[in-house]
């Protein structure tokens, strides 16, 4: 995947961290101490669409079809993220209890067009 | 996104800087709490002293490292080995201290609350209360511990279950209690009541003061409930 750079044109992963200090939220979330709530932005050319590796997938391949066969028919594709991991949290619940989870695809890792 | 289709991303790239950045914070606030299921974040929590945190961590680890040597097939730090894809059930761990309730010269009451947004989506896969005997003297002395149970009928508790054991000296003791948790996951404030005798001469069974490092606590390990199947017709 690509990461943004200043001004993300084509489709890229832009980075974005949450501090949880700054939104005062470190009293009752224990650990980690920030969130990276990146996500995809920038343009799908039809070029880009679908370029094995980007967003490489049985979809993609049925799209290549499609558009071997006309383009016009190809359709619009769009900048989606393609790996993802969980966000592990240690956090104080309304009882005060400790608690430990692992939220599912929380932190989006790469990006890439459909 | 194609035009028209609603992404949450999408839409912050058109604002201006400033406002982007509250947007998305707006957005990371909402998205946590909607994983965690809670409506709002929780008030400021109470802590428990670092002394119980410390122990209790302490056994916990203590605990995984018995079961690893059980269950060689365990990870090295007790997480169980990874599951086939596609199990990614969100799991939850927690450590719950307990809060002192009635009391005798030689009883006491204890509550484990357990929150209504774990309690209601998860099923548990185990849970541990630890306690710790201060033994006055050596030799084989009688302790009983129940788990009590809301009476349907009424306001009081019932008895759901008595243990015996005899303490030979001062320690700690774990005892299983997922089975009475599993039942309060259904109820509407989920709170395990532990009720604790000891002979006369030994006084109190709690620590005299809240932050002793030997406070009573539960451990327990719930999984989200897996969604309900679609029958396909």
């Amino acid at each position: 995947g690509v990461n943004c750079g200043g001004d993300p044109r084509m489709c890229c992963r832009q980075e974005f961290f949450v501090d949880f200090k700054e939104i005062g939220w470190e009293d009752w979330i224990i650990q980690p101490e920030g969130y990276h709530m990146n996500y995809c932005a920038g343009l799908c050319p039809l070029h880009m669409a679908g370029i094995p590796g980007l967003a490489a997938s049985f979809h993609t391949a049925v799209l290549n079809r499609i558009k071997a066969a006309s383009a016009a028919a190809a359709v619009d594709s769009c900048c989606v993220p393609t790996q993802r991991r969980p966000l592990s949290l240690l956090y104080y619940d309304r009882d005060s209890n400790i608690v430990k989870t692992d939220i599912p695809d929380m932190i989006v890792d790469s990006c890439g067009c459909t | 996104a194609a035009k028209g289709a609603w992404c949450p991303a999408c839409g912050v790239a058109a604002l201006a800087p400033g406002t982007q950045r509250d947007a998305l914070l707006a957005l990371a606030k909402q998205s946590i709490l909607a994983k965690l299921r809670l409506p709002a974040r929780p008030r400021v929590p109470q802590p428990p002293s670092r002394g119980a945190l410390l122990t209790a961590l302490r056994r916990m680890r203590a605990q995984r490292s018995d079961t690893a040597a059980a269950f060689p097939g365990m990870l090295r730090d007790g997480r169980d080995p990874p599951r086939s894809p596609g199990m990614g059930l969100q799991e939850y761990e927690i450590l719950s201290f307990a809060e002192s309730g009635s009391s005798t010269s030689h009883s006491v009451r204890l509550h484990f609350r357990f929150s209504q947004e774990v309690a209601g989506s998860t099923e548990i896969l185990q849970a541990t209360l630890y306690l710790f005997w201060a033994a006055p003297s050596p030799g084989a002395q009688p302790v009983t511990v129940r788990l009590l149970q809301p009476d349907p009928a009424g306001p009081n508790r019932t008895l759901a279950r008595e243990t015996r054991l005899e303490v030979q000296r001062s320690g700690w003791t774990s005892l299983d209690v997922g089975a009475a948790v599993q039942s309060l996951f259904g109820q509407e404030t989920p709170r395990l009541t532990v009720e604790l005798e000891v002979p006369e001469d030994w006084g109190s069974p709690l620590p005299s003061d809240h932050s002793d490092s030997h406070w009573p606590f539960v451990v327990a390990k719930a999984r989200a409930r897996t969604p309900h199947r679609v029958h396909r017709r």
